[in-house]
């Protein structure tokens, strides 16, 4: 699977925010994203995993330069929405891996896995494309984690 | 924003599975992936949202014809990852608007989870990338789900 990955990218003028339990229902996550847009921030990652007890939680990264604004949307916002609460970080950083094909490739995300759990890396957010896997880590593994990746899928050869 | 989407797809042939409280340390994801890959399937999403209390959840996308295999994987994974349980789902399906240069628009996701609202349909998982913003649906809102999404985006005119 080495063979189809072409790159390795990293971010890390990243900040990520996380609204839980909001109400799984239509149009919670329109009023988030509308009113985020509304102060013209920009939103990269935006995660949602399954959910459970007919609540869910919606994760999303942003510039850091963004999160004193993004905070003020969502201070508002979560309330609006009847969600539990929300939680932010800046210490954070985003790596991905990039290739063609990689869906039917299976395994190649885990490898990415295995190589930052090789490194003792917690991964905090995960989001995919049939060509990216992403992943959000704490800034201070970022180095390792982009030299450990180049390592895996052979990217470090000339 | 209606300007750079440039089309709407969709895959009904989707399972969902989740696994809920995985305990948040290095190597977890490592183990359930590896275990899936071992097993030849096939992962579409992976979707990963920010952690609670020192756990997450992890939710995935596979084919329905893999989901009996996948299951027999994630029956024996969860338990030895410790990982609170997990579900699954058949009768839902992906539905995505793609792009260039989505993430320099503020608002062109936000535009997508208003079209779902405006229908009344439920987004149950989100992953996005700079080209592409996915959402997992019920399947049977898949029709009204591309039909609305092409009128937004304009993308119904000839
Ligand atoms: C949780 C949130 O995504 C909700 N299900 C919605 O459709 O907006
Ligand atoms: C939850 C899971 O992603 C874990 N943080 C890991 O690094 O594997």
């Amino acid at each position: 699977t080495t063979g189809i990955i072409t790159g390795v990218a990293h971010d890390r003028n990243v900040a990520k925010l996380a609204l839980f339990d909001v109400p799984d229902r239509p149009g919670i996550a329109r009023t988030v994203f509308k009113s985020l847009a509304s102060q013209d921030i920009n939103v990269d990652m935006i995660v949602q995993s399954a959910n459970r007890n007919e609540h869910n939680d919606i994760s999303f990264t942003i510039t850091r330069n963004d999160l004193p604004r993004a905070l003020k949307v969502v201070e508002r916002v979560y309330q609006e929405i009847g969600a539990g609460g929300f939680t932010h970080g800046e210490n954070v950083a985003k790596v991905s891996i990039v290739g063609a094909g990689m869906q039917s490739n299976p395994g190649v995300a885990a490898d990415m896995f295995e190589a930052l759990a090789d490194e003792d890396i917690n991964i905090e957010m995960i989001s995919t494309s049939e060509i990216k896997v992403s992943c959000v880590v704490q800034s201070q593994d970022i180095e390792r984690a982009v030299q450990i990746l180049h390592q895996k899928f052979k990217l470090d050869q000339v």
